[in-house]
């Protein structure tokens, strides 16, 4: 599904040029659940925001389903983006003003879903996320591991093809994320979504199929996890 | 020098109440290092903050230091914040605009720091947090992680008597992470700093003397943490 040759990325700062990303070939496979680990600052988050389409790479190519990403307007940039990829994001991003519901219903919007199917929808899974109760807080009548759910929830309620998990339990219990990672592992026996999870945590990288692991603007180690 | 008797605290929906806090009893000794745990959405962060005086509990009474928080006008509020706490925010709070240089200058500038004092003393803990290079970085140009940091920085650049960290080491690396609570232990033992710690990590946790656990908005749980 994502097939990334020589990808690199520099940051600009003025006069100073900063490379974060300095050559990634990764494949996913269709189906794959990945992990992308590494120290803080090491570019993970560069890297999911160029499979996701939401930066675009310095230097290298990117096909995603078969498509040569650098060759796509902004206007079927946006379109892949939207109908098949999912992120959960590292801060977040939810509508300030909006409620849970209505975050969760706005993938839905753009994709021309009629009202009582968005709201059954959202409500679901905002339901398998534990939010049922919370559907009409607005996030700063939320903690931060509610937070974390509702912007879980809006990720899957278009049932992506690939799901983008930036630290999707950072703010989370043990228990809750557990219950996160089931979800995810859920939908990927249902659906087949291909997952690229950042994590910082072994224990919930070991759910995932393989490991990756980035330093210097590369990816230094692979590994295949067992299932016993 | 933290004591909480019969702490209660109701958010309002609407018509709605919501208890969250349903009488909290705890006493904090000056230089303790205290952990508290518990499920997402258990009250924590409402907690801290009302010990923070960043909010006022709907019940109960709070002395800090031996005044009475319930006692003192806005300003006298303000005061106690500004000169005897610091305060790592779960969701950071930095200054969008500003850089990481200034967020941790901001509670100097507070204090009437002298401008060259200011600079060397956010400049230096920048430093302790692995930040060096990356002072003119404005949040945007900053990982999740270092975002994390300059905000670790924020609330000991003061030299706080009370140190109120909530989930600090969330967005980390395990090796950042320790690094961190490294850090908290060395202020601890060099300046005696009071410090109540936001955990979801049992492996933090341990590096305090106690652990307190909410649940349903009372302490549920205590223990004292045994040092090999
Ligand atoms: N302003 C508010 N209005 C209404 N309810 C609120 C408000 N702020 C928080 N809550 C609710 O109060 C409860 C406790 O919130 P709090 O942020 O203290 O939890 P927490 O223990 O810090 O959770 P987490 O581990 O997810 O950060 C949650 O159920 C939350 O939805
Ligand atoms: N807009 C930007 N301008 C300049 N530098 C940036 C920018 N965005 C990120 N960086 C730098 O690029 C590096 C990688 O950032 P990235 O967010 O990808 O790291 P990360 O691996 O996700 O870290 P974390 O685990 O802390 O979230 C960091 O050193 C960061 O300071
Ligand atoms: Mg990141
Ligand atoms: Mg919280």
């Amino acid at each position: 599904l994502v097939e990334l040759a020589g990808i690199k990325k520099d940051y600009y700062l003025g006069a100073q040029t900063v490379p974060v990303l300095r050559g990634i070939d990764l494949t996913v496979r269709r189906g794959e659940m990945l992990a992308v680990m590494g120290a803080s600052g090491s570019g993970k988050s560069t890297l999911l925001n160029i499979i996701g389409c939401l930066d675009l790479p310095t230097g290298g190519s990117y096909r995603l389903d078969g498509k040569d990403i650098g060759a796509l307007s902004r206007t079927e940039l946006a379109e892949q983006r939207n109908r098949k990829i999912g992120f959960v994001f590292q801060q977040f991003n939810l509508l300030a003003r909006a409620t849970a519901q209505k975050n969760v219903e706005l993938p839905l919007l753009y994709a021309g879903v009629p009202a009582a199917e968005r709201k059954e929808r959202a409500a679901s899974l905002l339901a398998r996320v534990g939010l049922s109760g919370f559907e009409h807080h607005v996030p700063t009548q939320l903690s931060g591991g509610q937070q974390q759910r509702v912007a879980i929830a809006r990720a899957l309620v278009n049932r992506p093809a690939l799901l983008l998990a930036d630290e999707p339990t950072g703010q989370l219990d043990s228990r809750t994320g557990l219950e996160v990672i089931a979800l995810f592992q859920e939908l990927h026996r249902e659906t087949g979504v291909t997952v690229v999870m950042v994590t910082h945590d072994p224990s919930l990288a070991a759910f995932c199929e393989r490991i990756i692991r980035l330093r210097d603007g590369v990816v230094t180690g692979e590994e295949r996890v067992e299932k016993p």
